[in-house]
This record gives C-alpha cells, structure tokens and sequence, in this order.
C-alpha cells in the first residue's frame, strides 16, 4: 500500500510546462522524480522525503507513471489551498488521486490509469561550481519575467558581492543587479536563455530563497528548497562559451 | 534554440 498527503501542490505548476509525463518514483524514503524536459535543454529533479508529508506510508518500491498535464489541470482546479494525497495499492496500474480544499472541506477523488513511460536514465554528477549564489526567490523570479518581456536571454555576471543579470536585444539593452552574501571561487559570466529561467522560476512559491550554481562548462543549477526536499533545473551551457 | 547545448549529453548513463 502507498499512501502520501502533499500540501505543496503548487510544485506540479511549477514543472508542467517543462516536463509532460513522468515516473514518480516512490519508496520508503520519498518520492522522487528526474526528467528531462520537452526540448532536451533542462532537467527537472525532485525529491520529497517522507517526513514532509503527513502521512507517508509506502511498504514496497512502486513507480508511478503519472501525465503532469492531467495532474495540473486536477490541482488547478482545486485551488493553492487543496492538499494533495496520492495512494495505490497492490495493482500498479491505477492509482488514486485526492484533493482535499482545507477551506470548503470539499474532497474530489480520482482513479487514474498509471502511465507507461519509457524513462531513459539520467545520472548526475557531483559538480563543483565556480560560483553558488543564494538571492530572495521572488527578486529573481521579477527579474527574469521583466527582463524576459522584451529581452531572449540573459548574462549573468556575478563577483564577489553582486549579480548582475543584463540582457540585449533588437529593441536595446536592460539589466538587474542584486547583492548576495555568498561565496565564489572567482568572477563569472555566462548567458542563459530567459525563457527557462522564466519557467523554473514558476516554483517561487515554494521556497524564499533560491540558490544558483553556474559554471561556464557545465549545466547550471537553480535550486528551490521545499520542506523535507527540493526542486532542481540543470540547464545545459550554450555551446561555445 | 539556436547555441543551446543538449543536457542529456551531460546527464545520460554512459
């Protein structure tokens, strides 16, 4: 039997336009998920511990192939408020969704034919990163949707006590600056485009904080913590920087 | 997009 309550169900909007099907992989530990998404530029990685759900129960391994798009179009509905459960039995095929609204104490439930999926593995590498910067998720997410109004991508620059995103484009030019406390190996510049930075940062609500990790030659890192867990997109350098 | 590397040529099991 699986049996997991989520109260942060704003985390499905914050990966739907980036991922469409996915494999939750669940165990006694969590539930995680690791994807890649449409466009083969970014991976999404979740990780929820069981601790951060009230209740948790899993008592075998159990992969549930579960369509975002469905699933945002459930919580949607249901509103910010609506707690999440998720439970199966011993027929992986289908599994049940329940959405409680804490406020109406309405509670809609679903059965739901688990999908087939074929999920290449993904295995990421432990990186050191030149720069990890920590700035207040709702900052980085204005930025990204102003500059992103007019602008393509964005170059970040960051030193030891700013970053700097600035970006061009036929209309002209804009930048961002914000302080940050964080350490770095030495100054760096690399260009990201705005469009992804615009969509990670759908996953504002549920952190304060986000955590950047950039090096030139390796996928960035935009990390949001949640309670007993986090979110996670790489997304690949641009060749030739 | 055009410059935009592929991440699964970071991530994929070799």
């Amino acid at each position: 039997l699986f049996h997991a309550r989520f109260e942060q169900a704003g985390l499905v909007d914050a990966i739907k336009d980036l991922i469409q099907d996915s494999d939750f992989h669940c165990r006694d530990s969590g539930i995680a998920l690791r994807n890649m998404d449409n466009s083969q530029v970014a991976v999404v990685v979740i990780l929820l511990e069981a601790g951060g759900f009230l209740p948790y129960h899993c008592d075998r391994r159990l992969n549930l192939g579960i369509s975002l798009t469905s699933l945002t179009k459930i919580v949607h509905y249901a509103g910010d408020e609506a707690t999440l459960a998720l439970k199966a039995n011993d027929n992986p095929d289908t599994f049940n969704l329940v959405l409680e609204c804490l406020q109406t104490g309405c509670i809609i439930k679903y059965d739901i034919k688990s999908r087939d999926i074929d999920q290449e593995h993904l295995e990421i590498p432990k990186t050191d990163y030149a720069a990890t910067i920590t700035i207040p998720s709702a900052e980085f997410q204005r930025i990204c949707r102003n500059l992103s109004q007019l602008l393509e991508s964005v170059a970040n620059e960051a030193s030891e006590e700013r970053i700097k995103f600035s970006s061009s484009g036929d209309i002209g030019s804009g930048s961002a600056t914000l302080r940050h406390n964080s350490d770095l190996t030495g100054p760096i510049a690399l260009t990201i485009s705005l469009k992804y930075l615009v969509n990670f940062s759908k996953a504002t609500a549920l952190s304060y904080s986000v955590t950047l990790s950039l090096s030139s030659e390796v996928p960035q890192l935009v990390e949001y913590k949640v309670e007993s867990g986090f979110a996670r997109f790489y997304f690949a350098p641009q060749i030739g920087e | 997009a055009p410059g935009q590397g592929d991440i699964g040529s970071y991530f994929f099991k070799k």
